[in-house]
Order: structure tokens, then sequence, then C-alpha cells
């Protein structure tokens, strides 16, 4: 980085005997909903000694890290992705002969941490490069999209920018305040029509925690939140190099009626702060429900407890009731998942066989839970069956794991299967809050049945394209690969069930049009439609998989995410990062890293966790310019260098 | 608003204007057999020109008892109500709605037809014009198709045409402009001056619409429908006629 003559006197006076950052830039490029985030860090070893120079990010959960380059001192550090096997054995081989060394990869709930450590000796300059992308999901009518901004020291050259470009149109973009209220002036947001740009590019002097202080204040999430312009209910047709995206997020619908059974454990470790969250948000919750909505409520420990054995309509005496009648529970006991799921279904079907439904309503069910099952049916594989066995195609489960012992992987896979979703919840003081914005999500279905479909013969490999519920706030993406044809047209119909009425929407596209604008812009992301596609695809297949039913099924949809991720640069489950040096003697591994079965973080008493993730030192055999680090002590089962072993946190894969 | 009535058995048409005020709601189709309303709201140009406010429908209703199903047309929106759900779409995608016995064709930025329980047809024609003209506006055109079928009841400033009039024209002669020709009609017991003109039909061209050679009845139609147009003005978008 070079540094003006400013930042250079910023940088000889921050410069000490330690660690300098002389540059610390974030970069994101948004093109319809798709971001490509560019972390660049220079780093200089100003200290007398070798030192363990490091290089830490956080990146949303959501994201695919498709690269990382390193300089160290001249030498060029390269990566690629490739299938986790080739990969390994390729480190491996390094491994054998001193020149490999790790990255770590570790997991809290809705972070995840990227950290590599170089040694190297005084006077070396080091610049790391990461990259990742990721799709933005509208919920609530906006889009969020956060950067974790953490130099950890004072940095002359300290610059954010994002960029988005929406061929439709902004129609909103504004910067909540999540960073911190002293930096909120120093954020600028410029935009027009269809462009925003958004930059915080604070001085040493604006970094600094007190006048006199040497730290940095800059430790948070940059949030940039925005919408675009929907001119109609048809939704947003763009083409682009050979691909398409269908964006489809209606308003103007009258919201469906909805049958909700609220199914929440009060076994003895809800105790607390939990139970206490839990009451809250749903005396909120209740209320929001209207008379043309019919719920019920069963709490569950080892036993299972129905406030009402039928569903009741939300009437405003049957509310009050059920809101005195949560505000009364008293955790304690066991758990018994398995007969609580059971009794929901049971009572939405015997709703259904007696005609209470309106056929064209929305029927859920929304399970709070803080651990696993320890009475009646324990094993999470049955209770999954149990619950698949007994469900209509016209219910929906969501699941919500509240605390860190939670199996969330089970709820995840049984609300998936189950036309649901599942959400993480952390137990601590605004659990409330973090519930009412989860409900707030589903709490106003707008069409059911949802189905984006295309002329025959013009598109290929289109992702998920029947929904079964559209939910308002939130909005459906379908992507695919465009055929070749004599016209230049794509056209898409949508059609969906609203309430008591049936629709059909056409939207169509010029294929050649975007490329032109998309060309014009000096930020937009050209290649969007094409990683998107392979985004939305290998994430589904990642979900496809866990469902799988048997080996065989499961080892060809293993083949396609490798071949996808492979193709399109994508760290996944199944592939990993390989960077190696100019002359591919020197070798660096990252792989997916594996979310805990139960919470993550030791450490955490709850909250988001930014400490207490996994550690691994990083062992790295020399070249001749870097200095080799005294092995620290084996955590977690992990050996010395002497002992190398396949590193405890790579990701084994299921069933092969 | 200029009026075009198709008579199929004289093999003629007939043309009136209708020069209400801004904001007036003017019954076209008032059938309490079959339950079915289709009113237009007046709007004006931006401007008076040559001493007069232009007006034009800026917004057609049609609703049908009992389902209390109501599409209202406007040049920004298409909204559908049944009385406890509301949906609202745009001209700018093409669509189809059907909700019980009405369905709802949109043509993106052209037009939309509503038909009800397949018999009862009306297409509204949507006519763009530059944003930024000093005076025109966006405005409406409506179509109603001759072989509707309504009830016995069925009135309306069209409606009254489905039970076709006999017409007869006669003494026809140069007028005062030589391009139009003028004569003397007898209907329903009227005899009323009348002069060869032609209006415009936009269902094929949206922007230059084809002619209709018409016989134009003068005074909003005086004679040639039933009362003064004024009995026309009704107090809601949702309202019959009463007679």
């Amino acid at each position: 980085a070079i540094l003006t003559s400013e930042e250079q006197e910023d940088f000889e006076a921050i410069r000490g005997d330690d660690i300098t950052v002389k540059s610390y830039k974030v970069e994101s490029r948004i093109t319809s909903r798709f971001a490509h985030t560019t972390v660049r860090s220079s780093v200089v070893n100003s200290g007398s000694k070798a030192q363990s120079i490091g290089f830490n990010v956080q990146i949303p959960k959501r994201a695919f890290i498709t690269n990382f380059t390193m300089n160290v001192n001249g030498i060029t550090f390269v990566g690629s992705v490739k299938e986790k096997t080739v990969a390994r054995n390729l480190y491996t081989q390094a491994r054998a002969r001193g020149k490999a060394a790790g990255i770590v990869r570790a997991n809290s709930q809705d972070m995840e941490t990227f950290k590599t450590e170089v040694h190297v000796p005084p006077g070396s300059n080091i610049e790391f490069e990461l990259h990742y992308q990721e799709m933005m999901h509208r919920k609530l009518g906006f889009y969020d999209h956060t950067l974790h901004v953490q130099p950890g020291r004072l940095v002359p050259q300290l610059q954010v920018d994002v960029y988005i470009f929406e061929p439709k149109g902004i129609s909103m973009v504004h910067t909540p305040n999540t960073l911190g209220a002293q930096f909120a002036d120093l954020i600028k947001v410029t935009s027009s029509k269809d462009k925003a740009h958004i930059v915080f590019k604070p001085n040493l002097q604006q970094q600094k925690k007190c006048d006199n202080c040497t730290e940095s204040a800059i430790d948070g999430v940059f949030t940039v939140r925005y919408d675009v312009n929907r001119d109609s209910n048809a939704g947003e047709l763009q083409v682009s190099d050979g691909h398409f995206v269908q964006f489809f997020a209606p308003s103007n619908f009258s919201p469906l009626p909805k049958n909700i059974v609220f199914v929440i454990d009060v076994s003895g470790s809800m105790w607390g702060v939990k139970m206490k969250q839990t009451v809250e948000a749903m005396q909120a919750i209740l209320d929001d429900l209207t008379i043309d909505d019919h719920f019920s409520i069963i709490d569950f420990n080892h036993n299972v407890r129905c406030w009402s054995e039928e569903l009741v309509q939300g009437s405003s005496i049957q509310i009050a009731d059920a809101k005195k009648y949560i505000k009364s529970i008293k955790p304690n006991g066991g758990t018994n998942i398995n007969e609580a799921l059971m009794r929901a279904v049971q009572m939405l079907v015997k709703a259904s066989n007696q005609g209470f439904i309106d056929p064209r309503s929305v029927s859920m069910i929304i399970l709070v839970s803080d651990g696993d099952p320890t009475v009646g049916e324990i094993k999470l594989s049955t209770i999954q069956k149990n619950v698949k066995r007994l469900m209509r195609e016209e219910f929906s489960l969501f699941s919500l794991g509240i605390g860190f012992d939670v199996d969330y992987d089970f709820l995840e896979r049984i609300a998936m299967e189950n036309r649901g979703m599942a959400q993480r919840i952390y137990a601590n003081h605004d659990a409330a809050e973090q519930l009412r914005t989860f409900y707030s999500q589903v709490s106003s279905p707008l069409l059911r049945k949802i189905a984006i479909q295309f002329t025959e013969d013009t598109v290929s490999d289109v992702t998920q394209n029947r929904f079964d519920k559209y939910f308002s706030g939130s909005e459906l993406v379908v992507a695919g690969k465009v055929l070749p044809s004599e016209s230049n047209i794509l056209t898409s119909f949508t059609t969906a069930a609203a309430s008591r009425l049936d629709i059909k929407l056409e939207s169509s596209a010029d294929t050649d049009e975007l490329d032109t604008e998309l060309a014009k812009h000096e930020h937009s992301f050209t290649g969007f439609a094409r990683q998107m596609w392979a985004y939305i695809t290998v994430k589904q297949l990642i979900s496809e998989r866990a469902l799988a039913p048997n080996a065989d099924k499961k080892r060809k949809i293993t083949q396609r995410i490798m071949s996808l991720a492979v193709e399109h640069q994508f760290v996944t489950p199944l592939t990993a990062l390989l960077v190696e040096s100019e002359d591919a003697t020197e070798r660096l591994l990252a792989d997916f890293p594996k979310d805990p079965k139960h919470g993550c973080c030791s450490g955490g008493g709850g909250g988001p966790v930014s400490s207490g993730h996994t550690q691994l030192q990083a062992l790295y055999h020399t070249p001749t310019w870097v200095k080799p680090i005294t092995p620290a002590p084996p955590s977690q089962g992990i050996r010395g260098p002497e002992e190398w072993a396949i590193p405890q946190h790579v990701n084994l894969v299921d069933n092969d | 608003p200029h009026f075009i009535v198709h008579l199929p058995t004289s093999n003629m048409d007939v043309c009136f204007n209708i020069d209400s005020k801004l904001g007036h709601i003017l019954n076209l189709v008032s059938d309490r057999g079959t339950g079915v309303v289709v009113n237009g709201q007046l709007i004006g140009s931006k401007q008076v020109q040559k001493s007069k406010l232009k007006t034009y429908f800026g917004t057609i209703s049609v609703y049908t008892q009992p389902d209390g199903v109501s599409v209202t047309v406007s040049t920004v929106s298409i909204a559908m109500t049944d009385g406890r759900n509301n949906h609202s779409f745009t001209w700018g995608a093409t669509a189809e709605i059907t909700q019980d016995g009405v369905q709802i064709s949109i043509v993106k930025n052209l037009h939309v037809t509503i038909t009800i329980n397949n018999n009862i047809q009306v297409m509204v024609l949507l006519h763009r014009v530059w944003k930024k003209h000093p005076v025109n506006v966006h405005f409406l055109g409506i179509y109603i198709p001759t072989d509707n079928e309504y009830s016995p009841l069925v009135h309306g400033l069209i409606g009254q045409f489905s039970r076709e009039p006999e017409v007869t024209v006669y003494d026809i002669h140069e007028g005062v402009d030589p391009l139009k020709k003028e004569a003397t009609m007898e209907v329903k017991g009227n005899r009323l001056p009348v002069t060869r003109g032609w209006q415009k039909d936009y269902r094929h061209d949206e922007r230059h619409g084809s002619n209709v050679y018409c016989w134009f009845i003068h005074n909003s139609g005086k004679g040639f429908i039933d009362g003064h147009y004024t009995d026309y003005i009704v107090p809601n978008l949702t309202s019959f006629l009463y007679r």
C-alpha cells in the first residue's frame, strides 16, 4: 500500500516495537443482490524480532470464500479451490517436505472466522487479500449487507467501500448505526437512481478510542441496508452472461389467514432468561394474531400439555387467556420433543379433517426448544421420520433453537424437510426481540404454491422454482441458464394462490440489455448472474444432501457440489482452498469449518461470540526468510508437528 | 369522454360526448338483475385550454354482487377487493387473476379485461401520455361488447343500449363543415339533428386508433340517452343507478 505523506507520518507515529497495519481496506461490489467482497490488509513486522503476524476476518456464514492470496516479502501465494481430497493430498505432500501451514476456519453462530498467521522476521511486509461472495436475502422488506471491520489496531489507511448497482433502481439505502454512534457522521452515502456508494474512511484520530488513546475503537459490524424499486408484482427478470435470475417479491396482497400451533419447550433448562424472554416474545406474537387466524399452544417438558386441545380463533378473549397461560408456566423436567410435535401435527390434522381450516389458509407449527430430547423417543432420526410421516403437504414446521445446547442441525433438518425454516436464537437479554423478529418474517404469508416457470426449451439448470409459501417482506429467487434462441426476449410465468384468488404473472427481459448496462458501470460485478446461479445451486444441493435418503443419492449430490464448487471457486464443505507459492513449493490449506454439534463457543454465555472460537496454532516450516515458531501446546486433541495427522477441524464428509 | 354506441341491427354507430365535471362518477352499466355495475370517474387535464378543462375517465370500477368483488382500474394500478381482502396490481406486468367468477387479464401497459361469470366483459384501455406534458394526463378508455348477457333490468349510459332502440336517419345533407354531413335522426320518439363525424377506436392501435364513422348527437346525447346525462351521476364507484 502506498501511503500519502500525511499517512506516512501517521504510520511513523504508530509504528513501534510491534506489528503495524499500514492499510486495511474492505470493498464490496453488490450487483442485483449478489456481493463480492475483498478484504485487503498490508502489515509490517515493525518489531526487532521475528513475530507471528495474523490476518483475521469474520465473514457471514452464508458466504463462500472464493480466494485468498498472500504476498510475503515479494513472494506471492495464490489460492485455488480444489476438491477436498485433492487439496489435502497436495497439502500433505507439501507438509511432508516441511512446506505447509494451516489456515484456521471456525464457526460462531452467525459469523465464521477466517484466520491465518505467518511467522516472519523483522521488517517483513505482508499483504493479505481475502475474497468471498454471498447473496443478499431480503427480510422484513430490506437487504442487509454486513461487514465485520476489525483492524485490531490504528491504521493509517482504513477504508470501507460498498458499491451497489440494482438495475431496477434503489428505493432506499442507509447505514444503521451498528459500528458505533461516534462513526455515524463519517459514513458517506451517495446514491442515484440505480447506484449507490457507501464509504467509511476515518483518519487515525477518528479511529482512536479517545483523544490520547492508542487503541482502535473500530471493532464491529458495518451495515448497509437497502431495498429496490418494484414497479410490478410480477417480479424482476434479469439476464446476463448466459444466465438468468428471477426475483419475486410482490406486495399489495392481503395476508392469508394463519393456523398456528406454538410448541414451546418448558423443560428445566429453559428456566431463567430463556423462558422469560420467550414469554415476553409470546405476548407480542399473540397480540399480532387476528380474528381470521386460529391458534393453540402446546408446552412440553417430559409431559405434553395443551392450552387448548383444538385450534381456536384469534379473538381478543382467547388471546388474553393464552397470554395469561404462558405467563403461568414454570419450566421444569425433561424434554419430550417427539410427543409434543406429534400432538401439534395431530391438532392441525384434526382441524383440517373437520373442515375447520380454510383451504386457502396457511398452517404452521412453530417449535421453540433449547435442548435435545431426553424423554420418550430420543433418537433424532426417528423423531424426524415420525414428523415427516404425520405431516401433511399443506403444513409447515418452523424451528427455533434457543441457546447453545440445542442440536441445531436436527432442528434445521426437520424444518427444511417440512417446508419451513430454522433459526438460532441467542439466549441473552434480547432473545425476545430475536423471537419477535423471526415471527415477523413469517407472520404475513401472502401467497401459497408459487411456481416460476419458463417456456419450454428456453432455459436449463433451473434452481428450485416451486415454493410452498411467500411471506411479505421476503423475496423468492430462481436462477438458471439461458438456452440459445432466435428470440432475444426471455419470458417467465409465475403462478400462485393468494387469499381467494389465483394469479398468473408474466415477466420478460431482453437477453442482451443488462450486459450492455453492466459494462458501463465501473463498480458492477459483471459475472454476478453466473456466480449467483452457482451459489444458489450449491446451497440447495447442500440442503438436499443433508436430506438424501440413501448413500447413492448422497454420493451423486456430492459429486455435483464438488464439480460446481471447483468450477466457480467456492470453498464449501466439500472443497478446500489450497494456497500455493508461485513455484508451488509452499502451501496452505483452508477447509470449510464444521459447526460444532452443540452450539459453539464454550466460553460464551450468550450473544454473538467474538471469543472462544476454536484455535489451531499455525505450524509453518520455513523457507530461508522465515524463522520457525515454537509449537503451541496441543488443544482439543491436536497433535504437534512431529506427529501431525489430519487436522481435527477438517470436515469429514458423511458417508465418505 | 367520447361515447360510441354500435347498433348492430341498424348497422350504424352513434356517438355523443358527456361534458360533466371533474370528479363526477358516471354510471355506464347498472344491472341489478346480474348484480353488475360499471362506473367511471372523471379527471381533468392539467390546465384549462381555450377556456375549457378537458375531462377524461381516470378510474373505471366494475363491481359485482352478491360476492361483493370490486375491480378498480386507474391509470396507476388495478385493485381488486372482496370487502375483506385487498389486492393490487400495476400496469407493469402481464397477469391473469381469477377469483370466484371474476377473471382479470392484464396486458402489460395496454389494457385490462374483466370478465364476470363468463358472460359479461369489460375492457379498459390505458392511454399514457408524456409525463411532463403541460396539459395532457393519462386516461382510460372503456370497451364493452354488444353481446354481453345482461338481465332485462340493465341500464346506464352504455347498458341501456343492450336493448337496441329503433333509429331512423333521414334528410342527409351538406352541413356547415363540408366534411361533415348533417341529418335528422328519429329515436325514442325524438327528432334530433345529427352530424356525420368520426371517433376513434383504440383497441388495435393504442396510439393512433382507427376511425369509427358515426352520427354525432349533440348536447351530451340528449334525446338519444334516456333522461339527462346528470341522471347518470352516482355517488360512489360501486353505486347502482336509481331510477
